[in-house]
């Protein structure tokens, strides 16, 4: 464990507290793309398959599980709970264009090829391109909540800081994971446009507001 | 198929 990974765990934490208290808070989940959250869900489902075989650390069994847990609650809030809130005409984005191209990738490009490391890979693959729902709704509405682009600043920086913890990990460990560090770079590329106008606008204190 | 390389991270 280094500090930016660490950083980047808490960051990653914080992203799915203030969603789950925006949600929580305003009763609503207006401006969130429920279609991202499935994806994110999907996610930890494929990644965190070893949870119960291979035991790491309880830091790492702990965050699995909150990982896990926090996405199906957002899902369940997302489509159940608050779903008359659920802005579905916005969130069109169509995830077999996203699913179908990354589940193939994993098929072809992974370390080795068994079931655990495949949708590991594909989980890998996935994660990178998650977010897109999320911003094609942004930029079909042309702004987002407050709240919610801090959310979206969370999420955005802990792949950037596990980025760097891959480079101190190349350099103090010998550790280096060309996949990873391959989609959390075109993970964290898909939030550049995103972070520019959070830095020049909500920390200004101004509205986010996208050229639709 | 080179050993993956190992998994502790989240």
């Amino acid at each position: 464990m280094n500090i930016f990974r660490l950083i980047g765990d808490m960051s990653h934490l914080l992203a799915i507290v203030l969603l789950l208290l925006k949600m929580w808070k305003t009763r609503s989940c207006a401006g969130i793309s429920g279609k991202s959250q499935i994806l994110f869900a999907l996610v930890f489902a494929t990644r965190y398959l070893d949870l119960f075989t291979a035991f790491i650390s309880a830091y790492n069994s702990t965050m699995k599980l909150f990982f896990i847990s926090t996405s199906l609650v957002t899902v369940y809030l997302m489509y159940f709970k608050f779903r008359a809130t659920y802005d579905a005409n916005h969130d069109t984005f169509r995830l077999e264009f996203l699913v179908v191209p990354v589940g193939g990738l994993a098929f072809l490009v992974n370390h080795n090829f068994s079931p655990l490391e495949i949708l590991w890979t594909f989980s890998i693959y996935l994660e990178s391109v998650a977010i897109l729902p999320q911003l094609f709704m942004m930029s079909k509405t042309g702004e987002a909540e407050t709240i919610t682009s801090h959310y979206l600043f969370a999420l955005g920086s802990y792949r950037a800081l596990y980025i760097l913890n891959w480079v101190f990990r190349y350099y103090f460990e010998g550790f280096f994971d060309l996949i990873a560090v391959v989609a959390g770079c075109v993970q964290t590329i898909l939030y550049c446009d995103f972070f520019y106008l959070y830095i020049t606008k909500v920390l200004k204190g101004k509205k986010l507001s996208l050229p639709a | 198929d080179d050993a993956a390389p190992e998994k502790d991270e989240l």
